[in-house]
């Protein structure tokens, strides 16, 4: 409502055409020399999982191979569904190895922070000649097998997992496939 | 998981993820 | 204007920082393995000037990457000119140990959680160097670390003026608040060499430097920003380059420095801050000789703990 007694401006001299203008009136060689930045918002294109075109049986092999390499372990998968695969993955805190026997009970292992992390990995036909490898985060579990005390969370703790686990063991898996192929 | 062209050796990754009753989408950028 | 004041502050207690997030936002992060120069060239591309850094081998949050990370750079380049190629092989992991070589102070470890109210997000904003503060939450399940976002000195303050109609009960000019820094103002000329004005914005932890001519007229200012067009052109090894030259890599569509007058009110102050990108206020006389210096920092520091 008062902002008509405002004095508040854009100092003229800053705006980077007169600054440019004024530095070649003054005869800089720079000013015709160096340009302004221009960084092109390259509008950043999201795919869902990896795309591949390769045979769906190779696609599977590749997987299982990069899993393996990564001393990762996987559930049998059923003859029904040869196109999913339950990962568990050994992640703890100070190096993410993946575990060679996941089963192993350790009895130091510290139970109250869960260092099993599942994984779904799925393969979709998009169209002929074309699938899409998903990763879905599945949660966690403990190695030593004890429960995790997550089922007396409310709706809104069970959401405040950290996804940057999961993030990284993907570029992990990602890496992995890349290298091989 | 959503994931960008592999670009100058970087891998991009992210996931939307629930905070509460809002939405984060979380981008990892790490080097291939 | 106390009555103002009081309305903020109650606003403020009364939020959260969650509060202030959108419904739905991105949040950009660097794994700490990443290039130094390829994490400056993904903060153009996302027009951001910092992104909190991930440390997978510990499974936490590194800090903080901030424009000081990259004046430290240029500073480790200006002391050791031979090792031109540090920018392409050193890793965001590696800032760490840059700091202590050239003696920098470390990064800020400052965070708060999302459910602590605003007012308390501010105060602890207010001991950050980089002007902003994580958000980091604990996942229940893991006690990992989420760092749900990154509040700024000038998102809070947007914030505060798009959704506190009390800002327009400010009207004691800004010159009888005690809030503009006017004391020995560091300032340069066109002509001083870019890395004299970068050891001061470091020396005296200052995020910008104000441009006058020889007759203390403002003609433009340097910010901290500038540094990252600087190292993205390649340009920083020019050690004789001037402050005006390196102003030449701005991108076009810089919006031109904010200046105002000791007679300006808040309420005008909060008026521009919700209409524009601003960062900092130039305080002018009528002949835009320069007067002082009004930083967020300053206007914050005042609505919490002012009047």
């Amino acid at each position: 409502s008062k902002e008509g007694d405002s004095t508040i401006s854009i100092l003229p001299t800053s705006l980077p055409q007169i600054h440019r203008a004024n530095m070649l009136a003054q005869g800089l060689p720079a000013a015709s020399k160096i340009s302004s930045l221009v960084t092109k918002k390259s509008k950043t294109k999201w795919h869902f999982g990896i795309r591949s075109r390769s045979y769906p049986l190779d696609v599977m092999g590749e997987i299982y191979i990069a899993l393996k390499n990564l001393g990762a372990e996987w559930a049998r998968p059923s003859e029904q569904d040869l196109w999913t695969i339950r990962v568990r993955w050994k992640y703890n805190m100070n190096t993410p190895d993946f575990d060679q026997n996941a089963n192993s009970n350790n009895s130091n292992t510290t139970t109250t922070i869960p260092d099993l992390m599942k994984m779904v990995i799925q393969l979709f036909q998009i169209e002929a000649n074309n699938y899409l490898v998903d990763f879905k985060f599945d949660g966690w579990e403990s190695s030593t097998g004890k429960p995790i005390n997550n089922l007396n969370m409310s709706e809104d703790e069970m959401c405040t997992f950290s996804a940057y686990p999961f993030l990284h063991l993907s570029t992990r898996l990602i890496m992995e496939l890349a290298v091989n192929s | 998981l959503a994931t960008s062209s592999i670009k100058h050796n970087t891998l991009c990754v992210a996931s939307i993820v629930r905070y509460k009753s809002k939405y984060v989408t979380q981008i990892l950028y790490a080097p291939l | 204007q106390n009555v103002g004041l009081a309305a903020i502050r109650r606003m403020l207690g009364s939020k959260t920082s969650y509060d202030m997030l959108p419904v739905s936002f991105k949040l950009v992060v660097f794994d700490t393995t990443l290039s130094v120069k390829r994490a400056l060239n993904l903060l153009l591309q996302h027009n951001i000037v910092s992104a909190p850094l991930w440390d997978a081998k510990t499974s936490k949050f590194a800090g903080l990457l901030t424009t000081g990370d990259f004046i430290n750079i240029i500073k480790y380049y200006f002391s050791n000119p031979d090792r031109l190629e540090i920018v392409d092989t050193m890793t965001l992991g590696g800032l760490e140990e840059l700091e202590r070589t050239i003696g920098a102070p470390s990064m800020d470890t400052i965070s708060i959680h999302p459910s602590k109210p605003l007012f308390d997000a501010c105060l602890k904003m207010l001991e950050s160097r980089s002007g902003r503060i994580p958000l980091i939450d604990q996942d229940e399940g893991t006690n990992r670390e989420i760092v749900v976002s990154v509040l700024t000195q000038y998102r809070i303050l947007k914030f505060i003026a798009l959704n506190c109609r009390e800002t327009h009960l400010l009207q004691i000019p800004i010159s009888e608040l005690g809030i503009i820094s006017t004391d020995n103002i560091h300032s340069c000329q066109m002509t001083t060499p870019v890395i004299d004005v970068i050891d001061c914005l470091t020396q005296e932890k200052l995020s910008s430097i104000p441009i006058v001519d020889e007759n203390g007229v403002l003609i433009n200012v340097y910010e901290a920003v500038d540094v990252l067009g600087l190292i993205k052109g390649g340009i920083y090894n020019d050690l004789s380059l001037s402050v005006g030259e390196t102003l030449l890599r701005r991108s076009e569509n810089f919006e031109g420095v904010c200046t105002c007058t000791p007679n300006d009110k808040l309420s005008n102050i909060m008026n521009t801050v919700r209409r524009a990108s601003v960062h900092r206020f130039f305080v002018v006389d009528d002949n835009y000789k320069l007067l002082g210096v009004l930083s967020l920092s300053d206007i914050l520091k005042y609505l919490l703990l002012g009047g």
